[in-house]
């Protein structure tokens, strides 16, 4: 589904100074897989999970999607195919501020042309199925009229808004206490079983068993690589 | 040294909806204690731990901090006091963009009038202590070119810019893996054994563990409150 190829990123801070983030990383990874990508904080997982998601360019090396060159893709091609096919859960959430949780909910939707009474239903049903608390009020709070665990899982709902075929989630479980990201890994695994393909970045040892596969980062290169059970 | 009595916090978001995220909650805790405060998402623990720390006023309910009516002080008072007692660890850090990692550290001491040179030597030796990668570098990096638990360090470091008596934590490991917490939460419980009192909120029973007492919140009421070793 997806091939990385000697995959480096370079942050050029000026002045002579460069971060490289990722020091070329080549893996691929299985239509319908569940990996997990574990490693230090800044280790480079969120620039590794965002250059997957076409939300962020490499400085070199080849990302192909299902045969396709990220390379040989405009920005709008890439956009269009973002919203369509991935679902991607930020570290930060990546809320608007001034949307109510369920239009944040929504937005994939609106750019994907969804009816105005369907996004609205379809919203509301992500919200419960994310455990949001008391959702019919909750719905209506902006980002930060909700708690951080809730903010979560609002932007997990909109990570699945239009049923990607791919769940990119960086460290989504980190504001929920052991029920609440049970629920939320419980929705993963089923979407894994419906044949969804899932790429969590995490530091919970817990979470990232879940999966069938633990790349591990250290330093922007790949230090471990092991496919469990 | 802070002492609660029937605290409640009620948000009203107009048209007859209210929330009520704390309703009446009374202890009290005493200097040089370490405590967890444990519950869900959406318990109310950010709510109590702002309340506590003076960043934001309860609805109703007494606040008493060493002895003074925190009712009975005016903001400036109030600003004053948080500024040189209390260090705050935000749940989602409140970094400020503009501003290094450097920068950030520092501010507090600026506000407590501390000159140019001891600032600068204090943050960047806070930025060490707290584990900051490559720290010489990355102390001029903007909290967005800062992977996320990079930012969580760097709050981690501003809250302890004042050599604080209080600190309060928000979920301050969720961005950290276990070496690296780990290192965090020694730092901790080093601030604890020299005098400091410490309130941690999460949703991790490990990091819970690190404390003499554990208070449970569930639906903004306390549930459970005890006492371990
Ligand atoms: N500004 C606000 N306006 C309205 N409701 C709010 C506001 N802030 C928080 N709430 C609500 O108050 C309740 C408690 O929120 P709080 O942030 O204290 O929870 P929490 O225990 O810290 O959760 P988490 O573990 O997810 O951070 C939540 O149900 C939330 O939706
Ligand atoms: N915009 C940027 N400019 C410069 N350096 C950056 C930028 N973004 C990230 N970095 C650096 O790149 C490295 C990798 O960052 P990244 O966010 O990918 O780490 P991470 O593994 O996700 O960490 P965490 O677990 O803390 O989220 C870090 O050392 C960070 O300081
Ligand atoms: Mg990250
Ligand atoms: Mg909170």
């Amino acid at each position: 589904l997806l091939e990385l190829k000697n995959v480096k990123k370079i942050y050029d801070m000026g002045r002579d100074i460069q971060v490289e983030a990722l020091k070329g990383v080549s893996f691929s990874i299985e239509e319908g897989s569940y990996t997990a990508i574990m490693g230090h904080s800044g280790s480079g997982k969120s620039t590794l999970l965002q250059i997957m998601g076409c939300l962020d360019r490499a400085t070199s090396g080849d990302i192909i999607i299902k045969g396709t060159a990220v390379k040989d893709m405009n920005d709008f091609q890439l956009a269009k195919f973002r919203n369509k096919t991935i679902g991607f859960v930020f570290q930060s959430f990546n809320l608007i501020g001034n949307l109510t949780a369920i239009e944040n909910v929504e937005l994939p939707m609106i750019y994907a042309g969804v009816p105005r009474a369907e996004r609205r239903k379809r919203a509301m049903e992500l919200l419960k199925l994310v455990g949001l608390e008391e959702p019919e009020e909750r719905a209506f709070h902006r980002p930060n009229q909700l708690s951080g665990g809730q903010q979560q899982r609002v932007a997990i709902a909109r990570a699945l808004a239009n049923d990607p075929a791919v769940i990119l989630a960086d460290e989504p479980t980190g504001n929920l206490a052991t029920n609440q990201w049970r629920r939320i890994l419980d929705i993963f695994k089923r979407l894994n079983e419906s044949g969804k393909t899932i790429i969590i970045v995490t530091h919970d040892p817990l979470v990232g068993q879940e999966a069938t596969r633990i790349i591990t980062l250290e330093d922007g290169a790949i230090i471990k690589d092991e496919r469990i059970r």
